[in-house]
């Protein structure tokens, strides 16, 4: 099975 | 102050009605370059970017670096007074706490202005990196959103696969399976309704329908959609604004637990 992942794996905060 | 007036109205209308559902607030800053917004949605799971430059606007005046914090539902029930034939206004104050629209028949005989209170956002800003793509695929905007509709009927993800032949989109579910295939266009009469694939290497990901379903709400933006692919990156689905700027929607995807 395939997990939702979210933004904050990929870009960094400002 | 800041002033944008936009001769084609209806650019902004659409924007609003391709991001409205995805976002509720977000901040609209406003630069003497042009207004940009960048937000992502509650479960941080997409996020919006828009640019629109300066000099696509007539005039445009930004005297200092403004953030108008503005509920996006709000909005969009404000730009459904106005005409799809109306040059937009939007105007705010040095001091005021509010964003001004203002409507403008093309002959100026009708004029209509609305008074937005302008509301306080936190919104984590993020850092998108510049990538270089393993693929990159343009198709008709109206194209993508018939998939990702057709998609939907089988199940809740699709998993998009680029290739040298083409890209395969392909979704499974309770009652079943089906795929759709586009190959690359050899010969179209308008460059507009051509499928092209820009192939570094082949690749595969799997994403939420739900959000492409919302993405896709901005086809009337643009004719033509790029969607960019790289291995286990976000998914980026952009759409041009006529010659002045651009909507993007980034989309993490599912990865394998």
């Amino acid at each position: 099975a395939k997990k939702q992942a979210t933004l904050g794996a990929f870009f960094k905060p400002k | 102050m800041f002033e944008a007036r936009l001769p084609q109205g209806q650019i902004l209308k659409k924007l609003i009605e391709a991001v409205r559902e995805l976002v509720t607030d977000a901040n609209f800053e406003c630069k003497p370059s042009g207004l940009s917004l960048q937000a992502m949605d509650s479960s941080h799971v997409s996020l919006v970017s828009l640019l629109m430059r300066a000099d696509g606007f007539d005039p445009y005046q930004c005297d200092r670096n403004r953030t108008l914090g503005i509920n996006l539902r709000t909005l969009a029930s404000v730009l459904k007074c106005s005409s799809n034939d109306d040059i937009i206004t939007i105007r705010a104050e040095d001091d005021g706490d509010s964003a001004i629209l203002i409507f403008e028949s093309p002959s100026s005989d009708r004029l209509s202005e609305f008074d937005l209170k302008l509301v306080d956002i936190d919104n984590e800003q993020l850092v998108i990196p510049d990538t270089q793509y393993d693929a990159v695929v343009r198709m008709p905007s109206a194209e993508f959103q018939r998939i990702v509709r057709d998609m939907q009927i089988l199940g809740d993800s699709v998993t998009i696969a680029c290739s040298k032949d083409g890209v395969k989109f392909s979704a499974n579910g309770e009652i079943g399976s089906g795929s759709v295939r586009l190959k690359q266009s050899s010969a179209v009469d308008s460059e507009d309704d051509a499928v092209t694939v820009d192939l570094q290497q082949a690749v595969s990901l799997t994403f939420a329908l739900r959000y492409l379903s919302l993405f896709s709400k901005a086809a009337p933006l643009s004719p033509t959609v790029t969607l960019s692919f790289s291995k286990d990156v976000p998914l980026l689905v952009e759409f041009r604004i006529a010659d002045m700027g651009h909507l993007r929607f980034y989309l993490a995807p599912k990865i394998d637990e």
